[in-house]
């Protein structure tokens, strides 16, 4: 069988399916300042998973608003920059108006993972923590 | 009642891959 690193350079999704190449991962991203972007596109996958009707419309509202403040709102963070103005516009509207359907995170996490594989995945597969490792 | 927080973590962590 293929050994786990090499499946990880094979696509993102590879990484992102196995539970030591996430946590590898993530630590460089914490070395590079932006595990943000990781948490995010976790926290996306797991609003979607809480589909309506599981679980109280509360707490699906509360997770959204909490996804909102941290990640999106503040313009400054690693992940804010990435989102374009028009996502964060959508994603602000379905939360001020208490309308939160499953997908309301899907665009943005589109757009994470679009700059995740532009710049971090790729920086992963060339750093020591990942060429260490495997 | 749960933090946001918490509820944010719980989030994540239900979204990562399980130990194979």
């Amino acid at each position: 069988p293929t050994p786990p690193a090499l499946r990880w350079a094979g696509s993102l999704h590879s990484l992102l399916d196995d539970r030591d190449g996430t946590q590898l991962f993530r630590s460089f991203l914490r070395e590079e300042g932006c595990a943000d972007l990781l948490d995010f596109w976790f926290a996306c996958s797991g609003f979607r998973k809480l589909a309506p009707g599981e679980g109280s419309e509360e707490k699906r509202l509360k997770l959204a608003r909490a996804i909102y403040k941290k990640y999106v709102l503040h313009g400054a963070g690693v992940v804010a920059r990435r989102v374009k103005p028009a996502t964060k516009s959508f994603i602000r509207d379905c939360v001020l108006r208490q309308l939160v359907d499953p997908a309301a995170f899907d665009q943005a996490q589109t757009e994470v993972q679009a700059a995740i594989e532009e710049h971090s995945y790729p920086l992963f597969l060339k750093s020591d923590i990942y060429l260490e490792y495997a | 009642i749960d933090s946001e927080d918490d509820l944010l973590q719980e989030c994540i962590s239900s979204a990562m891959p399980k130990k194979k």
